[in-house]
């Protein structure tokens, strides 16, 4: 028997996943010791800082950056509203040239050739000065390794996208749709390292904020007790444990439900695929296959942070097993249907279409 | 004559309708 599972190819593509993301969690480049002086106080916080301020005030705020392995990285600042100096181990870094310094979206990105002089040894101090503009204020800060995480990341996308593929093989797919799938799988792994979780975002510190109350209060908040908590919660509750997970592992906590995300995505993929081929063959399978692998909405949710993505991929299950119940008049089937459109409407007020869409594919499957 | 999951499933859909109602 261990001989067949050490055999196995999925077996192998696991061993291999595990064993880059043991390689990313030692040498990931982490955010530490984050505190934020206001006036005469100062607090030790974390990421991503956003705090009630007056107009034009002024804040400091210092943090280390720690990178075991020495590895190059890129730095991207988010200031809510304005940098104003920056310091590395103490040494001045002007700001004059970033156009992104006052930038509170996208921010401005120091490069690894600015901030390398100043570096010594693998832990390194920053200090920033901001201004508030208005609103609250704060600061976000993603370092964003070069070269041998990029390796790595781009390792782990494609064994995920064999391992999954060789399982549709089993069951006799077709070679374009097992291509399909690893690029597919690729595309929405470039998609999660490429992007920051508030590109293409609404309220997504809402979202962050809700997810954080539920795992710190294990209960869910009353409509009013957060500005998105209206939302309904399963989206939330389930989110909850991947961000825990990745702060136990010392990851930013959004990087958790950010792969929640992408987990998600590729969910959709495949089920759709699958959904697909039971639908049309021959090219119309090809174009239709090839159609829903690069669709810009259902890749733009493999890095985001929001209640949709999980919708999505509760509304294609519900599609797919609805279907089937149709088609081969299993119950089952549509019991399953039934629980994800009802999961689907406690995720997001949408999902009432997975619900009237069960009722139709109900009564067509009976009749 | 529905087989004992279809009554199932209809009578989850019927408790999703009263879910909504509270």
């Amino acid at each position: 028997v261990l001989k067949k599972i050490l055999g196995n190819f999925e077996f192998r593509c696991i061993v291999g996943v595990l064993a880059c993301f043991a390689f990313l969690q030692y040498g990931q480049i982490r955010v530490e010791n984050v505190i934020l002086h206001q006036g005469e106080t100062a607090e030790k916080t974390s990421l991503p800082i956003s705090r009630k301020m007056m107009q034009g005030e002024i804040f400091r705020v210092s943090f280390i950056i720690s990178n075991p392995l020495n590895l190059r990285y890129d730095l991207n600042i988010i200031p809510d509203d304005c940098a104003e100096s920056l310091t590395i181990n103490g040494a001045d870094i002007p700001l004059s040239d970033y156009s992104g310094r006052c930038n509170y979206s996208k921010g401005f990105v120091l490069a690894d050739s600015v901030t390398a002089p100043h570096r010594v040894g693998p832990r390194t101090t920053y200090e920033l000065t901001l201004k508030n503009g208005g609103g609250p204020g704060g600061i976000n800060v993603f370092p964003k390794g070069t070269g041998f995480t990029d390796a790595l990341e781009i390792v782990i996308a494609i064994l995920v996208g064999l391992a999954l593929a060789s399982l549709c093989k089993r069951r006799k797919w077709h070679s374009f749709l097992l291509f399909c799938i690893v690029f597919g799988v690729f595309l929405r792994f470039a998609m999660f390292s490429a992007l920051p979780y508030t590109q293409f975002a609404n309220d997504v510190e809402g979202h962050l904020a809700y997810i954080q109350y539920i795992a710190d209060n294990l209960a869910i908040p009353a409509a009013d007790e957060c500005w998105t908590c209206y939302h309904p919660p399963v989206y939330y509750t389930v989110a909850a444990p991947s961000l825990v997970v990745s702060g136990l592992l010392g990851f930013a906590s959004s990087a958790g439900v950010q792969l929640f995300s992408l987990a998600l995505s590729i969910l959709v993929l495949i089920c759709g695929l699958t959904l697909l081929k039971k639908l049309v063959d021959g090219k119309s399978l090809i174009v239709a296959a090839a159609l829903w692998t690069v669709w810009p909405t259902l890749l733009l949710v493999a890095p985001r942070i929001g209640n949709d993505q999980m919708f999505i991929a509760l509304h294609v299950l519900c599609l797919l097993s609805g279907f089937n119940y149709i088609r081969y008049r299993k119950g089952s089937s549509l019991v399953f249907a039934v629980v994800c459109a009802a999961l689907a409407i406690w995720t997001k007020s949408t999902g009432f279409i997975s619900l009237a869409l069960v009722i139709l594919m109900a009564v067509a499957g009976y009749l | 004559a529905p087989s004992k999951t279809e009554i199932i499933s209809w009578v989850l859909l019927l408790l999703v309708f009263v879910g909504l109602a509270f």
